[in-house]
Parts: structure tokens; C-alpha cells; sequence
């Protein structure tokens, strides 16, 4: 039997929302820690890894662990039909062919469910070698997905270069060039407008807008992003779900010709 | 050149 509940089902919107551009279908993975999920967009060229511990949900119960291949446009169909102040909660039997999604308002007094059919997915987990990264950046979760939104007008591509100064984008096409520089901020009021750069050495890489973008759907999980880079390395995107777990997206760079 | 995430991380 697994049993999972949250508080508001606005969480879980949010969530399907930052996966649902970059994969068709995903294995949610079931187990007493939580709900694991890893899988490459269509194209191979990034990864979505997302975490939410069991001590995040309002109930969690994980009597086996469970595999749940699920089509996520079904699943958006789904989670269309809950206000987002309803109680969410998952269910499924042990082996079971079917999810149950169970909606109730704050005052019980609207209860919905529906019942999702599950797919056998070829799943294909990567290992996730550990990386010291030569920088790591902290910036507001909004103020990424501005940058990557303008400069996707003029390339393909952005290059991100970190010094201990400050962070770089810039990308250039034929309207001509666009950098975006911040400096890392002295002291703010507010910790979530901060940009904290740990820098071990300099380094600069080149990703493909179109992935950074879908990336920042999972603006509204997190004010602030943290971008993990090292030379020769794919970028690690990191959004925190509060009292959750996180959602990562792994991103291989571009190289010259 | 794009390089594919599974040049980085192979599978398990």
C-alpha cells in the first residue's frame, strides 16, 4: 500500500509544471524515504532529477517499494480539475496497475477522485558522479528566468562566465550581442534577493537557452536558484521545494565544433 | 556541438 498526502495540491501543480515541458511520461519511484524521480528529456542532452522526502508530506505511508510510470499530460489533466488549496493525496496497492488522485477542499465538504492508469516505462537511471564544482551561484529563482527569457531573443545559446566578481550571461546572434552581468551582493535585507558566489577558479561554459528556460517552469517552487558549474561538466540547476526535497536539472554544455 | 547528458553520466 502507499499512501501520500499534501496540505495543498498547488505544490504538486507547481511540480508537474517544472517537469512537463522537458518529459512526456516519468517513473515516480516509491519507497519509505519518498518519491524519487529521474529521467532524461526526449533528446538526451538534459536530465530532471527530483527528490520529495517522506517527512515533507502531511501523511506518507510506503509499505513496498513501488514504480509508478505515469504519463504527465494525463497527470496535468488531473491536477487541472483540484483547487489549489485542496488536500492532494496519492494512492496506490502494491502492484497495482492504477494510481488514485483524491482531492478534498479545506472543508471536506468537495471530495474528488480520479483514477490514472499506469505505465511500464523503460527505465534508464543514470549515476550521477559527485562533482566539486569550481563555482557555485546563488540568485533569485525570478531574476534566472528573466535572463534566460531576454537572452534567448538573440541566440541559441548563452554563455555563463563565473569569476569571483560576479556571473556573466551573454549570448550573441544576429541582432547582435546581449551581456547580463551581476555582481555578487554586498548585504541585502532580504535573503532571498541575494547573489552568493563560491568561486574554487573561473570558469566558462556554453548551454542551449531553449533547455535553460524550460528549466526556470520550476520558478515558482523556489525564490532562489543555485547553478553548480565546472569546466567540462553539464550544469546542475537546483530549485528547493521548502520542507520538501528539491528538483535538480542537469544540463550537458555545448562544446565547439 | 550539444553533447548528450548520457557522455556524462552513464547508465546503471
Amino acid at each position: 500500500m502507499f499512501e501520500a498526502r499534501l496540505g495543498q495540491a498547488t505544490i504538486l501543480k507547481k511540480i508537474l509544471d517544472a517537469i512537463k515541458d522537458l518529459l512526456n511520461e516519468a517513473t515516480f519511484d516509491c519507497s519509505d524515504s519518498g518519491i524519487q524521480l529521474q529521467a532524461m528529456d526526449n533528446s538526451h542532452v538534459s536530465l530532471v532529477s527530483l527528490t520529495l522526502r517522506s517527512d515533507g508530506f502531511d501523511k506518507f505511508r510506503c509499505d513496498r517499494n513501488l514504480s509508478m510510470g505515469m504519463n504527465l499530460g494525463s497527470m496535468a489533466k488531473i491536477l487541472k480539475c483540484a483547487n489549489n488549496e485542496d488536500n492532494v493525496t496519492m494512492k496506490a496497492q502494491d502492484n497495482a496497475d492504477t494510481v488514485t488522485i483524491m482531492f478534498e477542499s479545506a472543508n471536506q465538504e468537495k471530495v474528488s477522485d480520479y483514477e490514472m492508469k499506469l505505465m511500464n516505462l523503460d527505465q534508464e537511471h543514470l549515476g550521477i558522479p559527485e562533482t566539486d564544482f569550481s563555482c557555485v551561484v546563488r540568485m533569485p529563482a525570478m531574476e534566472f528566468a528573466r535572463i534566460c527569457r531576454d537572452l534567448a531573443q538573440f541566440s541559441e545559446s548563452v554563455v555563463i562566465c563565473c569569476t569571483k566578481e560576479g556571473v556573466k550571461f551573454s549570448a550573441s546572434g544576429d541582432v547582435g550581442t546581449a551581456n547580463i552581468k551581476l555582481a555578487q551582493t554586498g548585504s541585502v535585507d532580504k535573503e532571498e534577493e541575494a547573489v552568493i558566489i563560491e568561486m574554487q577558479e573561473p570558469v566558462t561554459l556554453t548551454f542551449a537557452c531553449r533547455y535553460l528556460n524550460a528549466f526556470t517552469k520550476a520558478t515558482p517552487l523556489s525564490t532562489q536558484v543555485q547553478l553548480s558549474m565546472c569546466a567540462d561538466v553539464p550544469l546542475v540547476v537546483e530549485y528547493a521545494i521548502k520542507d520538501l526535497g528539491h528538483i535538480r536539472y542537469y544540463l550537458a554544455p555545448k562544446i565547439e565544433d | 556541438m550539444q553533447k548528450s547528458i548520457t557522455s556524462f553520466f552513464k547508465r546503471k
